[in-house]
């Protein structure tokens, strides 16, 4: 029942949900992708790879850089202006930063992450390391610092969302888990689902990933319509946009939606939400497992299908989740050898009481654990953590790609599928050499482990469940429910936000027009003021011109007048009757600052109505009437 | 590898150093840090092109511009390694490297 005129609406296959019905469309919210013909946020831009404010995107070779516009027009394409296609958001702000243009640094990423990030309130991140099944890469240590800083101190307090695009090395065996973005506690990993419900071709399973969202699939099925640029080939639309990168801003915009309902959910909020809301579908190949607290993952689709109704009505109601509690075990020192498959290496921690009384940790979140292990065939390895419920994550899995000879150093691998499940009791490592054959055994040198969660008991899950079952029904949705927000914290940013150069070359343009303007005007006024007075004079017969003494003339106490324009050539009338001043004398602009001359009107040149003040200012002797 | 345009900006002019300092005074005043920055950067013959976007006590040095040979580049690396390494300021240190970054 919902209708827009953007004739690409009807393909949006994705977008069927009655939020939009509810008029909930991400108002007053920013997110962050790349700066379209949406409704721009230049505040919350910025353009890394050439440093200026104005993130547009330049033309490239490999005609890529439409990648950004298009993700932005997932989220926050404009409705009902006829052109293209609608945002999931469409009521949110959009700014961009461009980043991935030019050479990148920690550095440069760390800015990036934080980069107006107390006008930004989302950070939807299509990008990271190579796919390519052989690659083992994250945030660094500035990168790490500035997600952390980012949750912690980004939109006034309650910490900026990090949506990152869980990668497409599906082809090559690749695992988000050697992703350090995507396994991230900070980041909300989104993986991609066809709209057939199966893992699309380029996809990776994970035990890091949170939800999935639709994204294209094989040939025969539809893909993502947005916006698209138009520079080169682009002809501002496309229904092309596909892959984990396309998935990722359809999260980002459901989460503007959430945050327009309650602004104040924090960033484990907001992760919490998707975990309780998101929605298993059947699909064999998924291997659904259901643990402990009654949530059920899939390390090919996370705990489900992002639903925005659902994550909407959860979040008017929700309350927030206590602080973030956790713990960490000491460095397992093991190096013991890695057996090869089936048999394998279990390492065993327990987690007791005691461990837990300090931090107050009762229910888990994130499970991350930190490995060192050597190896002269990195993809050979094959990592599984179980929790105290039994829960099973491949952590580590393997990839016939990776022929890295260096193993792991102090590599943190995380799973979400341990989510809700009591924090206490053993926890397993279970290690071991799927390669062929290995003339050099492989050794776990040491590992720690790290549990996330909060004070939350399990019943305090079943109930939190329960509440949003309720919810789902809408009830909540209208106006005239809403539990009280806090407003946030003020905190300053490093740069607040620059006027672009063109915005400032406009601005000095239109200045200089209206100075010059202004100056004209009030010069026709004056001078026109001083035409009726001379009139006055005239009316009683021939115009009698008092004869100024050279003194007065100096000292400029009287009033001049004198005819406006003269009927013959001034230099004629110099020679003639020397004490006569000409026109072009009085209108020279050094005169005119002395301000004691006047425009009056020669008796002979009433037939000069249309002599227009500029000729007189530009001293145009010629002018004769 | 950032260009003189500071922190925020482009990427490879020449090599350039992160660096996370301590206030000596104890103080973390960031117009503290900032001095500190400023004259350490000097020690190592760099420039400090500022904070790294809003990591307190993080900054981003630079060669100042200008072309140099590959031996003197290695030489000066050397030479601000030392420095860093040795200053009790410095509580990390990093030269910065190119990430490859694909679009997803």
């Amino acid at each position: 029942s919902v209708h827009f005129n953007d004739p690409k609406y009807p393909q949006q296959w994705h977008l069927v949900s009655p939020v939009l019905q509810c008029a909930v469309s991400g108002g007053g919210l920013l997110t962050i992708s790349l700066f379209s013909r949406l409704h721009p946020s230049p505040e919350g831009s910025y353009d890394l790879n050439s440093n200026d404010p104005d993130p547009m995107p330049h033309p490239d070779v490999e005609n890529g850089n439409h990648h950004g516009t298009r993700c932005a027009g997932e989220i926050a394409a404009v409705p009902n202006n006829s052109f293209c296609a609608v945002g999931v958001a469409y009521g949110s702000r959009i700014a961009g930063i461009r980043v991935l243009d030019g050479p990148l640094t920690d550095s440069m990423e760390a800015v990036a992450f934080n980069k107006h990030y107390q006008i930004n309130d989302i950070y939807s991140c299509s990008w990271g390391p190579d796919d390519d099944g052989k690659t083992v890469d994250g945030p660094h240590q500035l990168g790490k610092a500035a997600l952390q800083h980012g949750v912690i101190a980004g939109r006034q307090g309650f910490g900026s969302i990090f949506v990152v695009a869980s990668g497409n090395g599906g082809q090559h065996n690749d695992n988000c888990n050697y992703d350090g973005y995507a396994n991230s506690i900070y980041t909300v990993t989104i993986g991609a689902v066809d709209e057939e419900g199966h893992m699309p071709f380029y996809a990776e399973e994970c035990a890091s990933m949170l939800a999935v969202t639709f994204s294209g699939g094989d040939k025969m099925l539809r893909s993502i319509v947005t916006t698209d640029w138009d520079l080169q080939k682009g002809t501002g639309c496309t229904e092309g946009h596909t892959g984990t990168s396309a998935a990722a801003p359809l999260a980002a915009g459901m989460i503007a939606l959430m945050l327009q309902v309650r602004p104040c959910l924090t960033w484990r909020d907001v992760q919490h939400i998707i975990v309780f809301t998101a929605t298993r579908y059947e699909d064999r190949r998924a291997e659904w497992v259901t643990n402990e607290a009654g949530f059920s993952h899939s390390h090919q689709h996370g705990f489900g299908l992002l639903n925005a109704w659902r994550l909407v009505n959860a979040a008017k109601i929700w309350t927030s989740v206590p602080y973030l509690a956790s713990y960490v075990s000491p460095m397992l020192k093991e190096n013991k050898a890695i057996p090869q498959s089936p048999r394998s290496l279990e390492v065993l921690w327990n987690v007791s009481r005691m461990d837990l009384e300090m931090s107050g940790l009762k229910t888990l979140e994130h499970v991350a654990v930190t490995v060192s292990i050597t190896h002269p065939r990195r993809g050979s390895l094959e990592l599984k953590l179980f929790c105290p419920s039994g829960m099973m994550s491949l952590i580590g899995a393997p990839r016939s790609m990776d022929s890295d000879p260096n193993g792991f150093n102090d590599w943190t691998f995380s799973t979400v599928r341990c989510w809700g499940e009591r924090a206490r009791g053993t926890y397993r490592l279970v290690v071991r050499d799927v390669g062929d054959e290995s003339f050099q055994v492989g050794i776990l040198r040491q590992w720690q482990l790290t549990l996330y969660g909060s004070v939350w008991s399990p019943v305090d899950i079943r109930d939190r469940q329960r509440l949003l079952e309720s919810a789902m029904s809408g009830k909540y949705l209208h106006d005239d429910f809403a539990l009280p927000c806090p407003p946030g914290l003020k905190i300053p940013e490093e740069d607040g936000y620059t006027i672009t150069p063109n915005t400032l070359k406009t601005l000095v343009l239109v200045g200089c027009f209206t100075v010059f303007w202004t100056v004209y005007y009030m010069l026709e006024v004056y001078l026109s003021q001083r035409n009726v007075a001379s009139n006055q004079v005239c009316r009683s017969g021939p115009c009698h011109w008092p004869h100024r003494s050279r003194k007065a003339k100096e000292e400029g106490t009287e009033l001049e007048s004198v005819p406006l324009c003269s009927s013959k050539d001034p230099d004629e009338v110099e020679t003639e009757s020397r004490g006569l001043p000409t026109t072009s004398d009085l209108l020279v602009p050094d005169l005119l600052e002395q301000g004691d001359w006047s425009l009056s009107q020669n008796k002979s040149t009433l037939d000069c109505p249309h002599q227009h003040l500029d000729d007189l200012l530009h001293g145009k002797e010629e002018q004769i009437c | 590898l950032a260009g003189t345009g500071g922190p925020d900006g482009q990427g490879p002019g020449g090599p350039s150093w992160a660096v996370h300092l301590e206030s000596l005074k104890g103080d973390g005043e960031e117009e503290t840090l900032e001095q500190q920055a400023d004259a350490l950067a000097q020690a190592a013959g760099l420039v400090n092109a500022g904070r790294i976007g809003e990591l307190q006590g993080h900054y981003l040095f630079v060669q100042p511009a200008g072309h140099r040979p590959a031996l003197e580049v290695e030489a000066i690396r050397q030479q601000v390694e030392a420095v860093l390494a040795g200053h009790e300021a410095v509580r990390w240190h990093s030269e910065q490297r190119l990430l490859r970054r694909a679009k997803r």
